[in-house]
Parts: structure tokens; C-alpha cells; sequence
């Protein structure tokens, strides 16, 4: 453990909270992609089966927990408890079209020709792109609300403080695993439109963030 | 490429 992911593993709880919050307490999930939640719980499902197999820590164990939690519940809040709100007709990004290149990489590149391990390949490429859907809704509505936009900005500063973490672990354990880094990469590349435009309308302007 | 199994990552 060391300050970059620890920090990062911070800004990923923080980023889930805030949604949660969010949602609950507007009692609305106005601009929120429903698809990118269920594509989130199903990243931390397939990825946090390894909860039945071996410990790592308590706080692994109870950080992922945690994060099951959270993403079911906001499954639940967006789908059921607030379903009125929910904005189906502009979440209309296909799932299939990341679904299927997904699920075909994860069976042609991992670590190991296991059920586990092809689902935990699937959970990291699934995560690298879970976002979409959620970055088409605000393409196509053309805003976000500016706490949407905090969510996104601490959902993409966790992937990018991994980055940083598996640098240190590099150059102090040797630790490389070239499918989370190569994907959080990706992951990574995918917010940083997203984070020039935070900056500069949502930091220094004034509520929501409209698009051009 | 480098294997790494258990995940100790989130």
C-alpha cells in the first residue's frame, strides 16, 4: 500500500458516494446513465469473486465490499425506488457493442484460462470503458449537473492515481500487471477531454456543465 | 507478461 493508492482507492469510494448521495437525496437520477451503473456493479462482480477464494486484507475484504454494495444500491435507487426520473430515452448507448469486444479480449488475453481469472480480465476491460454510456447521455443532452461532473472527475482521478501507483510499484517491487496498467491507461485517456472541460467550465464557471 | 495472482488490487 502506498500513498497513490491508497488515494486513489479514496477517490473511487468518494466518487461512488457522491452518486449515491446524490440520487438519494434529490430522490432523482436525472443525467445519470443507468447502463454505466449496471455495468459497474457487473465489473465488481465479476472482478470481487476472489472474495470467496483467497484474503488479501480486511481492508481489501472490506473495501470491496463495500463498493458491491454501493453499485447494487444505486442499481436499485436508479431502477426501481426513483425509476420516474430515470432518463431511458437519452441512456440509449448500446451495451452489446462493449459487451461482446470485452468478453472475446478477455478470453483471448489474461493471465490464466480460468473461470476466475477470464472474469477478472472481463471486469478490468469492462471498466475501462463502463463510462461511455454515461459520456454519450452528457454528449447527447449536451449538460451535466455539476455534481455529476464531481462524480466523473473522482471516478477518472482514480484510475489516474493508479497510474502513479503501479509506477511506484514498479520501481519499488518490480510489481507490473500489464493488463490492469494497459487498460488503466485506456481507462485513464477516456476522461481527460472530460477533465479539461471540468476544469475549465465547471471550476471556473458556475453550475452545470453545458457542451459547445 | 508478468502474472500476478492473487489481485491485491481493488
Amino acid at each position: 500500500m502506498n500513498i497513490f493508492r491508497l488515494a486513489g482507492d479514496v477517490s473511487h469510494l468518494v466518487a461512488i458516494i457522491i452518486l449515491f448521495l446524490k440520487i438519494w437525496k434529490s430522490k432523482s437520477c436525472a443525467g445519470i446513465s443507468g447502463k454505466s451503473q449496471v455495468l459497474f456493479a457487473l465489473v465488481f462482480t465479476s472482478r470481487y469473486l476472489d472474495l470467496f477464494t483467497v484474503f488479501i486484507s480486511a481492508y481489501n475484504t472490506i473495501m470491496k465490499l463495500v463498493f458491491l454494495v454501493l453499485s447494487y444500491a444505486t442499481v436499485y435507487l436508479i431502477y426501481m425506488r426513483f425509476r420516474g426520473s430515470y432518463d431511458s430515452e437519452n441512456d440509449s448507448f448500446r451495451v452489446e457493442f462493449l459487451l461482446v469486444p470485452v468478453t472475446g479480449l478477455a478470453f483471448l488475453e489474461n493471465y490464466a484460462f480460468t473461470p476466475l481469472e477470464i472474469l477478472w480480465t472481463f471486469s478490468i476491460f469492462l471498466e475501462a470503458v463502463a463510462i461511455m454510456p454515461q459520456l454519450f447521455m452528457i454528449t447527447k443532452t449536451g449538460e451535466a449537473e455539476s455534481i455529476t461532473t464531481h462524480y466523473l472527475f473522482f471516478l477518472g482521478l482514480y484510475r489516474a492515481l493508479y497510474l502513479a501507483n503501479w509506477v511506484w510499484r514498479y520501481h519499488t517491487e518490480g510489481f507490473f500487471d500489464q493488463i490492469a496498467v494497459v487498460s488503466g491507461v485506456v481507462q485513464t485517456i477516456f476522461y481527460c477531454d472530460f477533465f479539461y472541460l471540468y476544469v475549465t467550465r465547471v471550476l471556473r464557471g458556475s453550475g452545470k456543465m453545458s457542451l459547445p | 507478461h508478468a502474472l500476478k495472482i492473487p489481485h491485491d488490487e481493488l
